[in-house]
């Protein structure tokens, strides 16, 4: 029995669960297993999956959308996330909704960043503003949102630059690109997006706590690369202790690998 | 960090005299969870902390008068060993042109890796030639020759072609005719679950023969390291390691994992995202950054 809890712990560690959230997760199952006087493994596990639904369900998965205003979509994260690839998915996704949408190409440092979205954008037929590599983000987000209006868009998603989370320069070019977005629109955007690689460690929380600090109007994550063997399991301390849903999942390179998050789902990938 | 918690840990062992096996055990569990904090691999954690418990246990740590000090001399030097040997200067010598693989999956950092790469190599008098082997990635090739142009180094890709091979065989005849000395050729991110991505880099390696094959790893990669360097090295073969966004505060664990699942020599560390910022790897950093 002692074997059983160990591997447990084991399990939950490899999937990068954390080990003082594991720790604690085996702590808690032992004492529901004692109190149900539970006998068999497979009742424990299905307690242990009931454990950990309880932490990762939030109950606002929604997309929000403006009924009749531009609707903005901020996408930040950690460098080679995914977060331009996701934008064009998300894009996708609500144009085949028939709604109208733009991108704005807000990464203006990286080589070939623009460029990259002008690809999907293309091939989608979805509108991208964008101005010079090296320009201003703010001033491209503030072109973009006037150029949104003025086409009566739905939805204008922005593509940011990947940063890290100890940069401080780039943590504060976050928060000024989230005040332009508030003066521009005139309100807080519908979505920011926190994008998250799902073969991220540790790490991944301290991250996504600084982000916070930076940017507090976050309304949802993304788990991208869930299709190889990682597992995203430093999701699940991340959403107990901020308490923000993950309102996608991403499985693949290409424009439809994309779905809505299913706790169930997403457990049974950790526990098989 | 680790070595606080450690001489925390001591030092209320240290009034008792000699140290029991017992208390060593419990201190070693400071040094588990600590190196799973770090990102550092579980099964790899366990062996290495079984290591520890036989050093920390012998005759003249539990007789000295700092335990806590020894202990944490032991898991550094063990650390550092485990690490491998720190890197001095690049080696890339021996056929001409010399031929470098850049793969690893999607975002860990190749193409910018590739450029910082051929920047390091111009400054050493070599003359590098790049070629964008990422037939798949939007702007892929784009984003290489942004980089190429910055440190004005050749480059070869062709955005018409579905051909991988031709590409990179077309791009060595051209190097040549260029006389460059090292090719660094730069792959499309791949997962190692993925069999025909896999088949396309062990085709790749059959029929282009290169002299080193750099697995590039982001540096805040979790438990996953360990198969991401066992399916790479078993199912292509990789000679060495680069470790990705080491600016970024993360303990960087992973790098012992791939050290320890591979035993390949981890040879770069990427730490920014200008084309200068590439070292060479040193083991004692690493393991202090580790250790916290
Ligand atoms: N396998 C897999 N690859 C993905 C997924 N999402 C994105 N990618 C790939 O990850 C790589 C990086 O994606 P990008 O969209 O450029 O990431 P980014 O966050 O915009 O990167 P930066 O702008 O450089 O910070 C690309 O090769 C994408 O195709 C996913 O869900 N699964
Ligand atoms: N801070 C930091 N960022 C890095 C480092 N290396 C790469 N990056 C960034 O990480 C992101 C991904 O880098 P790429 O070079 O596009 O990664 P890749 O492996 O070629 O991606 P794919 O081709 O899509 O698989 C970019 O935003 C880079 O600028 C590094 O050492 N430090
Ligand atoms: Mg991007
Ligand atoms: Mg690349």
């Amino acid at each position: 029995n002692d074997l059983f809890y160990d591997n447990l712990e084991e399990i939950l560690v490899t999937s990068d669960i954390g080990i003082k959230t594991s720790m604690e997760l085996v702590r808690t199952l032992k004492e529901v297993v004692k109190k149900d006087k539970i006998k068999e493994t497979q009742k424990a596990i299905e307690k242990l999956r009931e454990l950990i639904v309880d932490i990762v369900k939030i109950n606002n998965q929604k997309l929000n959308i403006s009924k009749d205003e531009l609707s903005i979509y901020l996408f930040i994260g950690v460098n080679g996330v995914g977060k331009t690839t996701t934008i064009a998915k998300v894009g996708n996704l609500l144009q085949k909704r028939g709604l109208k949408v733009m991108f704005s190409a807000g990464d203006t440092f990286r080589a070939g960043a623009i460029e990259q979205l002008k690809v999907w954008g293309k091939s989608l037929e979805i509108p991208v503003i964008s101005q010079q590599e090296g320009s201003d983000p703010a001033a491209v987000i503030f072109d973009s949102i006037e150029a949104a209006k003025a086409r009566d868009i739905d939805v204008l998603l922005i593509d940011t630059a990947g940063r890290l989370h100890n940069k401080k320069n780039l943590m504060e070019e976050m928060k000024k690109i989230n005040k332009v977005i508030q003066r521009e629109d005139g309100k807080k955007p519908e979505e920011i997006f926190l994008v998250i690689d799902s073969g991220t460690g540790q790490n991944a929380l301290a991250s996504a706590e600084e982000f916070i600090k930076n940017v507090p109007d976050i309304t949802g994550l993304i788990l991208t690369k869930l299709d190889g063997t990682a597992k995203g399991g430093m999701a699940i301390p991340l959403i107990k202790e901020l308490n923000i849903p993950i309102k996608f999942v991403c499985l693949g390179e290409g424009v439809k690998d994309i779905d809505e998050f299913i706790p169930e789902k997403f457990i049974e990938g950790i526990l098989g | 960090s680790l070595s606080e918690k450690l001489q925390k840990a001591f030092s209320k062992l240290t009034g008792k005299g000699r140290l029991s096996e017992d208390d060593v055990i419990s201190a070693l569990k400071e040094v588990q969870i600590a190196l799973l904090e770090a990102d550092v691999n579980y099964k790899v954690v366990k062996d290495f902390t079984k290591k520890i418990k036989e050093k920390a246990i012998g005759k003249d740590v539990l007789e000295s008068l700092s335990p806590g000090q020894q202990v944490i001399k032991i898991v550094n030097d063990e650390l550092v060993e485990l690490l491998g040997g720190k890197i001095d200067k690049l080696e890339f010598s021996g056929r001409k042109p010399f031929i470098i693989f850049m793969v690893g999956l999607q975002g860990s950092g190749k193409t910018t890796t590739s450029g910082k790469l051929a920047y390091m190599l111009k400054a050493q008098n070599k003359k590098p030639f790049l070629i964008g082997a990422d037939i798949y990635r939007p702007a892929a090739m784009e984003q290489l020759e942004v980089l190429a142009k910055k440190i004005d180094v050749n480059i070869f890709f062709d955005k018409n072609s579905k051909d991988v091979e031709n590409i990179v065989s077309e791009g060595i005849s051209i190097a040549n005719k260029n006389n460059s000395d090292i090719i660094i050729v730069d792959t499309a991110g791949r997962q190692h679950l993925d069999d025909s991505m896999m088949d396309e880099l062990i085709n790749l390696k059959k029929s282009i023969k290169p002299d080193e094959i750099i697995l590039v790893v982001d540096g805040m990669t979790g438990q996953d390291a360990v198969n991401i360097g066992k399916e790479f090295n078993e199912k292509v073969g990789i000679d060495s390691v680069a470790v990705t966004k080491m600016d970024g505060d993360s303990r960087g664990g992973a790098v012992i994992s791939l050290r320890q699942i591979t035993g390949k020599q981890i040879k770069l560390i990427g730490m920014g995202e200008k084309i200068d910022q590439l070292e060479l790897f040193y083991p004692d950093r690493i393991a202090s950054r580790i250790l916290g």
